[in-house]
């Protein structure tokens, strides 16, 4: 099964069209691998992005360069897969 | 019966585990529930659909799909409990009595097993079929953008590696292509709902073009006021629109084509997450989740069933 051991979804909640614009331009670039949960559509919604531990400092220097704030919504996605499995073996025993 | 009533709603489950649900479910609503094979996926899974019905042939029905989208997880097992829900209330709730008195309803809880199967075992993100495509190493269609509605158009990628690629042709995917031949096949349904997660959204068509459908101002204000019966439950936010006006233009996509063939009152919603979750929605959320979502789809059919055409 696939890990993703250190990989971070940090959350954007864009604040202006630029932002928005930003952000598509790291949608359409392949080589970081994001995986983005919610996509840069408009300033009403928040901007989710799975990051792989292998891009983070590049996406999050992208985003400070930018003076785009961001917050770590899951902080290491493997931790949180590991316990959602628990908690169905768990259930399945029940 | 037992093992109906000892089915933990409030637990994701294995596709197998839904698979045998199904049949206790049948087996304990014999006058009510029947479980029909549409089809086959790609990996040869069957690909099965709860029939709701108290009699009459080809009745005006209503559909819902879950789980397209393999890893939004919360979508399949608010799915399942609705399915429950159905069952359970016939009978006790009048106004959902009366509904399977004179429509069907038909639910297909797993519309992308082998996906779902697939983030159960290998990859807990994946989000596509698992067909294979000639020429390239990667897997998988975004079986939401392989509908024959604007297909291939913008808000989709034509590259197989991308998670929203439209696959090689329109319904080129199995999966896709069951559902098509089953809604053709019967030819009156009223309603046809998709449930995806997450972002709190209910939406109507068109999401291959921003212009309004000729039925824009009735498809808003059944939305808004299913939203709100939604949100008086636990105050969830909801917000309600056309795909491409509310999110963005997204080409070949399932309500886009239903409402086409003519199924007039064509949805479709991301359920929850409401925090900080994304698609790994804790369980104890399952059942709240499951609990809202059925207030709005509730108003959605019960207009349906009051609004023939």
């Amino acid at each position: 099964a696939r890990v993703f051991t250190g990989d971070q979804v940090i959350r954007v909640n864009v604040q202006s069209e630029e932002e928005i614009q930003l952000l598509q331009a790291l949608e359409n670039q392949q080589e970081w691998e994001l995986d983005f949960w919610l996509h840069p559509v408009s300033t009403e919604l928040p901007v989710d992005i799975r990051v792989p531990r292998s891009s983070l400092s590049s996406v999050k220097e992208y985003l400070h360069a930018h003076n785009i704030p961001f917050t770590v919504m899951i902080d290491n996605l493997q931790e949180v897969l590991d316990a959602e499995k628990a908690e169905m073996s768990e259930n399945q025993m029940k | 019966e037992r093992s109906t009533r000892s089915f933990n709603f409030g637990a994701y489950h294995r596709l197998e585990t839904i698979y045998s649900w199904m049949d206790t479910l049948v087996a304990q609503h014999p006058n009510l529930v029947t479980k029909q094979e549409i089809g086959k996926s790609y990996e040869n899974r069957p690909m099965y659909v709860l029939k709701f019905s108290t009699g009459g042939n080809k009745r005006p029905a209503i559909w819902i799909d879950t789980g397209i989208h393999s890893r939004e997880w919360v979508s399949q097992a608010t799915g399942v409990w609705t399915a429950n829900k159905i069952a359970t209330d016939y009978g006790r709730d009048s106004s959902l009595t009366s509904l399977l008195n004179t429509m069907d309803i038909y639910m297909l809880l797993l519309a992308n097993p082998d996906g779902y199967a697939y983030t159960h075992t290998n990859d807990r993100m994946w989000r596509k079929t698992r067909s294979k495509i000639s020429g390239s190493v990667c897997r998988g269609v975004d079986p939401n953008r392989n509908w024959d509605a604007g297909f291939g158009g913008p808000g989709a990628s034509k590259n197989p590696c991308s998670d929203s690629y439209h696959g090689p042709s329109a319904h080129s995917e199995i999966e896709v292509k069951n559902v098509v031949n089953l809604i053709k096949s019967h030819g009156n349904f009223k309603s046809f709902i998709s449930v995806h997660a997450y972002s709190q959204l209910l939406m109507y068509p068109y999401g291959y073009s921003c212009r309004n459908v000729p039925h824009q101002p009735e498809l808003d204000s059944v939305g808004r006021a299913a939203v709100q019966k939604l949100t008086s439950l636990y105050g969830t936010r909801y917000k309600v629109g056309s795909i491409c006006n509310i999110i963005y233009q997204a080409s070949g996509g399932s309500i886009d084509w239903s409402y086409n063939v003519g199924i007039k009152y064509s949805f479709a919603f991301e359920l929850r997450d409401t925090g900080r979750y994304g698609f790994i929605l804790p369980a104890n959320q399952i059942i709240p989740t499951a609990s809202e979502t059925w207030l709005a789809l509730k108003h959605i059919m019960e207009y349906v069933r009051d609004h023939p055409y």
